[in-house]
């Protein structure tokens, strides 16, 4: 995170906002909405309170403007320069302004209201920009539900340097970046896709593709904005072409690099037993046509030819996978399968049936 | 080989785009003399290795094609460096 040159901030924690106009592309409820919200993603991490008032001057005057707007910093039309904010201060002082051009709205189509105006805040409270790729202070716009928006750690650290922590009992605390070189790094969920390694963790996604040494981080929903966040399982059918993603007891199908319509099903598809609840891990044999789900310690056979379970099934894990145990995620690749467990990676041979090797979980990422 | 006329057009395209975009974002300055610029000193790479190394790309101090991508991605319109 960075402080604003000068380090400007309030003097006093008990601070005023006042809307002063309204985007006809939003209902007026849904942009108050939007704005207390991302009002409160600040105040639920600092002792900074926020009071709306109506018919005189504010701290914080939120409005929406056209191109010039006499403040020497004309917007520019639609996409690009989305908004601006003015560091804490007088006047013009902790104001925001919202490029009127732009597509508002209160989900993932065009630019989510919500999002910018609770990073817009964040440059009205002292924060400049941050370099960490997950921070709600980075320059570039991303999407995020609203609903599972958390305000990313190194977004709390910044603001509550300038302001303190919350006078909450329990300090919030928010996702971290993950790094593809941290050795403490575990993963919810990995699959191949046409060749490419994809590393889920949290609501992000570490690709790696064969021909580039580095791993490229990104959010889910930069590719799939439906897609929630936390993916716990996910395998490749390289037949079909298809990617199939389970959280709880739901699963979306990807066929190629799209979500297919009519997505999420319940697991209940596929043939499980209402006992079960999500699934830990899945991989899938191209040479049998047989997948593996993975469910505490054990383990269920899916046929894909003929598309239901097969009998017998779920069986101990360690029964035919020795002591990979609990599994966090899995991948099949040159006829190996590779085990997930916490920060270790076993390379399982389902030839012999034996471990060949143990790594690192970041052995792909070439650290 | 002679530069194709398109892309002659994309370079120029390009050109003008990192140029804003620093502009607004990097504190370059409105330079309109470049021909006037003293020998060695190139204010337009410095400022586009700063944005490069902002952004974790490889500092090359040329609009290579992740670095055009990036200036393209919609974004905040306060600047990465100073205010």
């Amino acid at each position: 995170y960075v402080f604003t040159p000068g380090n400007p901030k309030w003097k006093r924690n008990n601070l005023t906002y006042r809307i002063l106009n309204y985007t006809p592309k939003m209902r007026q409820a849904d942009v108050d909405e939007a704005i207390r919200k991302a009002l409160s993603v600040w105040s639920n991490v600092t002792p900074l309170t926020f009071r709306k008032v109506e018919d005189k001057e504010a701290d914080i005057m939120i409005s929406f403007a056209y191109r010039d707007h006499q403040d020497n910093s004309p917007f520019d039309g639609p996409n690009g320069q989305l908004a601006h904010a003015f560091q804490p201060g007088e006047g013009i002082g902790g104001d925001v302004h919202l490029d009127e051009e732009e597509t508002w709205t209160k989900d993932g189509r065009g630019y989510n209201l919500f999002i910018v105006i609770a990073h817009e805040l964040g440059h009205s409270l002292g924060l400049s920009h941050s370099n960490d790729p997950g921070a709600l202070m980075y320059p570039t716009y991303s999407y995020t539900d609203p609903n599972e928006f958390l305000l990313p750690q190194d977004d709390i650290d910044g603001i509550q340097a300038i302001y303190g922590q919350s006078n909450a009992a329990v300090q919030p605390t928010g996702p971290v970046t993950p790094q593809a070189c941290d050795p403490n790094l575990t993963f919810d969920a990995i699959t191949t896709l046409r060749g490419e390694k994809i590393f889920f963790k949290g609501r992000y996604m570490l690709r790696k593709h064969p021909a580039r040494t580095e791993a490229e981080l990104n959010f889910i929903s930069l590719l799939w904005p439906k897609l929630p966040s936390g993916i716990q399982a996910a395998y490749e059918n390289v037949e079909r072409d298809e990617v199939l993603l389970f959280k709880e007891d739901k699963y979306w199908v990807l066929r190629g690099y799209d979500i297919a319509p009519g997505y999420p099903k319940p697991i209940y598809h596929l043939g499980f037993p209402k006992t079960v609840k999500r699934v830990n891990a899945a991989y899938s044999d191209e040479t049998t046509g047989k997948t593996y789900f993975f469910i505490a310690d054990r383990y269920w056979r899916y046929d894909e030819n003929k598309k239901s379970m097969d009998h017998g099934y779920p069986k101990k894990i360690v029964s035919k996978f020795g002591k990979t145990g609990r599994v966090d995620a899995a991948f099949q690749k040159d006829g190996y399968v590779y085990f997930f467990r916490g920060t270790t990676q076993f390379q399982f041979d389902p030839r012999t049936k034996r471990i060949v090797r143990k790594m690192k979980s970041i052995s792909w990422f070439n650290c | 080989l002679p530069v194709a006329p398109e892309e002659a057009e994309d370079e120029g395209k390009n050109l003008q785009l990192v140029e804003s975009y620093l502009q607004n974002f990097y504190n370059l300055q409105k330079d309109h003399q470049h021909h006037l610029r003293n020998k060695g000193k190139n204010p337009l790479a410095a400022k586009l290795k700063e944005m490069q190394a902002f952004f974790g790309l490889e500092v090359t101090g040329k609009p290579d094609l992740e670095t055009l991508e990036i200036m393209k991605k919609p974004r905040c319109a306060i600047p990465d460096i100073g205010q």
